[in-house]
């Protein structure tokens, strides 16, 4: 089981280090090993991140958006190398400036060629990646409706009011 | 991949809704309180999700539509989930199919492939696929930094949860 | 002191319910005061929205954006009853959509000609209604730099990359 | 209004820097990690903020520049706010200047003004003016949301500020 874990772990550590190089150009990441912190405890995992022109710090101390990127990329690396079946993310981008969410929005058209992404945003970026895009709208009655499955002008009209475009 | 979701009753989709998802990235819009959240959480008490707070309730019955202006509550609400696993397995099913329904009296059934069971197998089958409700897979509304709270252990069962 | 606050809350309930007819077009938002929980409890104020169409829910099983439209509404109408010497938002507007983001933007702006604001953003909308503008970038050297506080053209290399605009 | 902030060695704003705030909307934009929320920490922490968990360090020789790329660490954060009240008023001081320095070795000082004090008298000062640094005025990255889960008696409290 521990070896198992160590072969996974190794691919792990590799493509959270990939990941980390397009997310943060000219940053180094990596995951780390580290020992229990109790006697009887287990090993545990840490993320080590360094932007460009920085120095290591604590996660608790870079920015929202530096936060939100790290996290996607540990996820994105378990995704590449031992995919679930599909990804669900419901507004993980928020807080992503425009140049970082289109280098995010990267990596998932790279990875959706094998791997599906399920995707709720407000955001134009994210939409014009979509293969299949779905508008959700409320009614005069309280209850939701989907007004769209298909790509094109059909969706305009929900998107032109609630996505980010300009 | 998760290839269909079928709704009715459930939070505001009051009406029976489908929803067939393609390949690749599927991208879901919509105005604030329109319902996407609510699919989100459709898909996640479809697997099983048993804490009623992760699904901004205080209990089950609150799954239900229970209303809008000139329409009334319903009575039951029921989510069907079809899923396929991620890559081809001759030793996995091609297809899984799970159906969660809950009155607003409280009564819970489970189907899994179109035969009543219990929560239990619906945990189990779906295990198979590598999916439940607790993956990192799903990353709610407001949940994206979890994994830079997360203490060393936490992060460490995550990727022996993929291995 | 308790006649003070019930005038000054007479105030802050009219003008919640008004930026709630703002920010929810067709719903109706109202805070009520309400007893105390325990025996030797402090009366407190509980907000109620009811969206357009929709029935009185609790405020948890609201979405993220209604969540921040209700939270700044209170802010608002506090900043409309009396307001601090100036009020300072961090990214408040990124559950929001488009729609939404506008309205909350409309409230702002009139509040503005008597109240300064002070606000990070990476929304487009938001710089535009800006009277002052500062762009903020981070150095090869890990060092951050004001690269501008004049409105106008001098922005547009910070803006164009990191404000969402599309 | 907030009328001006100087800074220097305060988080990643190593060298010296000056923000001249002007009446209405004051935007401020850049990237991810730039520093936007850094300035807005360095406004709570000139208010006299003393948790330092809210400003997302350990301890407040936290505060100080720790380096960069070929950029050494600074020995000094520093932090001058100078605002007026909201509205003129006879009875207050047309403007208030507060100032807090802390070394890497922890030394801190304090300034009203321009003159030494302690930091009991900063937040005095400021509280003349109805600023602090947990007023609802001040909306920090990831809060919005805390009005809607604060507790009635919590929400009272703000408004009894305000009066
Ligand atoms: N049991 C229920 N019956 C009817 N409506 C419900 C029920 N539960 C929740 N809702 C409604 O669903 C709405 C929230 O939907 P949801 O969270 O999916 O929005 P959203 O599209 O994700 O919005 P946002 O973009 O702001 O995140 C709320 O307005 C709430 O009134
Ligand atoms: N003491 C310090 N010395 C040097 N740099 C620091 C210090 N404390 C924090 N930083 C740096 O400041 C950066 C975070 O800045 P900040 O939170 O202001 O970004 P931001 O512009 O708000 O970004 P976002 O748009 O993602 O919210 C981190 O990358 C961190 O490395
Ligand atoms: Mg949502
Ligand atoms: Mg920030």
């Amino acid at each position: 089981v521990t070896d198992g874990f160590q072969q996974i772990f190794t691919v792990v550590q590799e493509r959270f280090t990939d990941a980390i190089e397009v997310l943060f150009p000219g940053g180094a990441g990596r995951l780390v090993a580290v020992e229990p912190e109790d006697e009887d405890g287990e090993m545990g995992i840490e993320i080590s991140v360094v932007p460009a022109g920085k120095r290591a710090r604590p996660l608790a101390m870079m920015s929202g958006g530096e936060r939100s990127l790290i996290a996607l990329a540990f996820c994105l690396a378990i995704a590449m190398t031992r995919p679930a079946p599909f990804y669900l993310l419901d507004e993980v981008e928020a807080a992503l400036d425009d140049t970082n969410l289109r280098r995010f929005l990267t990596l998932v058209r790279r990875l959706s060629k094998e791997t599906q992404f399920v995707m709720i945003t407000h955001q134009q970026p994210t939409v014009e990646i979509a293969d299949t895009l779905f508008g959700v709208t409320m009614g005069s009655d309280g209850a939701s409706q989907i007004v769209s499955r298909r790509l094109g002008d059909s969706i305009e009209g929900v998107a032109r009011t609630t996505v980010r475009r300009q | 991949m998760l290839r269909r979701l079928d709704l009715r009753g459930f939070k505001s989709f009051a009406s029976p809704i489908s929803l067939d998802f393609g390949p690749g990235v599927n991208v879901i819009v919509g105005p604030n309180g329109s319902g996407k959240s609510n699919l989100a959480e459709a898909i996640v008490w479809s697997m099983g999700e048993q804490r009623a707070n992760k699904l901004r309730a205080a209990g089950m019955t609150e799954m239900v539509f229970s209303g809008g202006d000139g329409r009334p509550a319903a009575g039951v609400a029921e989510v069907r989930m079809t899923v396929s696993p991620a890559i081809d397995d001759p030793g996995l099913p091609t297809e899984i199919e799970v159906a969660r329904r809950v009155t607003r009296t409280g009564e819970a059934t489970y189907q899994l492939n179109g035969t009543s069971c219990r929560l239990l197998d619906v945990h189990e089958s779906l295990g198979t696929f590598g999916l439940g409700p607790d993956a990192l897979a799903v990353i709610r509304q407001g949940q994206v930094e979890a994994v830079c709270t997360a203490r060393p252990a936490d992060l460490r069962a995550v990727v022996e949860e993929a291995a």
